[in-house]
């Protein structure tokens, strides 16, 4: 099945 | 000194619902420019962000920075206290630690005054990268809200998928499949009806339902929607927000298999 990541896998902090 | 005064109040009570779903608490920045708030939901899987500018209120005065951490529910319920005809103004002092949602009636005649406390919130802030999207797909609000809720009943994903044919939402599981195809219109009476698409190259991207279907709370704020689609990149989901702001959701696509 697909995982689900977590969007500041994508937008790092700042 | 912070005041803003919305004569459509009705605008600020469909924010609340658009996110409350969402998010349980958040900070609203208020600046000389207006109002922002970015939150993810609690399992970080979402962004939202809601951008409100000055220039839109009918009455907006910030003398300095001020970051007010609202409890959404409590402030919903405040909220839930005006009429939709009311006009609203958000009250706070410098260094405050409540603030105040004024109600007044069109006419005058009924004035109501609330105070929340504020919340210190230690939440983390994200930085958007710009992003020139692949896709953009301009679509009636209202249609993606019908789109999403029947689609939930298939699966607990949407694979959106968009080519110069047109966008195809498609969700599978135990009772079958599903597949909705929206092309490119090519002439409506009203603009609000259109489905047009941005294309540069196809993407295809999977995303939750439960999400999708909680950015749809946002559909009474605008008959259009656009989503934005790029290889491996959040979905974003915005709507208008009448004539003073955005709100925009940012969705992390499902990987792997």
């Amino acid at each position: 099945a697909k995982k689900q990541p977590t969007i500041s896998k994508f937008f790092a902090p700042g | 000194m912070f005041e803003a005064r919305l004569v459509h109040g009705n605008l600020l009570k469909k924010v609340l619902d658009a996110i409350k779903d969402l998010l349980t608490e958040a900070s609203w920045d208020c600046a000389d420019s207006g109002i922002q708030l970015q939150a993810m939901d609690n399992s970080h899987v979402s962004l939202v962000s809601v951008n409100l500018r000055a220039e839109g209120f009918d009455k907006y005065r910030c003398d300095r920075n001020l970051i007010m951490g609202m409890d959404l529910t409590s402030m919903s319920k405040i909220l839930k206290c005006s009429a939709s005809d009311d006009i609203i103004t958000m009250k706070a002092q410098d260094n405050a630690d409540t603030v105040s949602f004024i109600f007044e009636s069109p006419s005058q005649e009924k004035v109501s005054d609330y105070q929340m406390k504020l919340m210190n919130l230690d939440q983390d802030h994200l930085g958007i990268p710009e992003t020139e999207y692949a896709c953009v797909i301009k679509m009636p609000s209202g249609e993606f809200a019908r789109i999403c809720r029947d689609l939930s009943n298939f699966g607990e994903n949407i694979v959106i998928a968009c080519s110069k044919e047109g966008v195809k939402f498609s969700a599978a599981g135990d009772i079958g499949t599903a597949n909705v195809k929206l092309a490119q219109t090519s002439s409506v009476d009203k603009e609000e009806d259109a489905v047009v698409i941005d294309m540069q190259e196809p993407v295809t991207l999977t995303f939750a339902c439960r999400y999708l279907n909680m950015f749809t709370k946002a559909t009474p704020l605008s008959p259009q929607v656009s989503l934005s689609m790029h290889p491996d990149v959040p979905l974003v989901v915005e709507y208008a927000i009448g004539e003073i702001g955005q709100i925009q959701y940012f969705l992390a696509p499902k990987i792997g298999d």
